[in-house]
């Protein structure tokens, strides 16, 4: 599956939360904002709202706020792996939020959107998301699926 | 070799995993 592909399901499933900007494109999610507010969703009492709070709401054209939104949305990401699930995900490639926030890049905003996708179909509420995953038109769920099947084979508990 | 075989990405293929994971435990141990 090609980066773009992977980007765009994702986006797909993205679109399926309440979100305050529903996103159009993969663009409008290198700001790290709707995806801080997807994880809210997934895990409120770890995403809580002093860490909603770090996250600058109004980033326009500034590359450093989409960088330390991302760092931070990767960070909270890496430790509710750590923390809350108890898992460390070996041998993935950590997604270069720099890259992501400068020239946009698909592969690394594939590999962020996949830890997001890995937190909510792990997390305590994940018979929501799953459910909702399987209503999804068919390449859709097959490219999460992929998604999904990736990451469970650098799990470590 | 698979190209083509019925069933490789149908419905069944897919509700297989994902039902697999809801019935995963979440969280440690």
């Amino acid at each position: 599956m090609s980066h773009d592909e992977l980007c765009e399901s994702l986006l797909t499933w993205v679109q399926t939360f309440n979100l305050e900007a529903n996103p159009e494109t993969v663009d409008e999610l290198t700001d790290g904002v709707a995806l801080s507010q997807i994880l809210c969703q997934i895990a409120p009492n770890f995403f809580n709202a002093g860490w909603y709070g770090r996250i600058k709401k109004e980033v326009g054209d500034n590359w450093r706020i989409r960088v330390s939104n991302l760092k931070k949305v990767l960070e909270g990401v890496l430790d509710f792996y750590n923390d809350v699930l108890g898992q460390q995900i070996r041998d993935f490639k950590h997604p270069d939020v720099s890259k992501i926030a400068e020239r946009r890049d698909l592969a690394e905003m594939g590999r962020l959107l996949q830890l997001v996708l890995g937190c909510a179909v792990n997390c305590e509420h994940k018979e929501e998301y799953i459910n909702v995953i399987m209503g999804m038109e068919e390449s859709v769920q097959h490219a999460v699926m992929n998604a999904i099947q990736e990451l469970m084979s650098k799990e470590m508990p | 070799m698979d190209a083509g075989k019925p069933g490789a990405t149908n419905e069944g293929v897919l509700a297989n995993f994902f039902n697999s994971l809801l019935s995963k435990k979440s969280g440690p141990g």
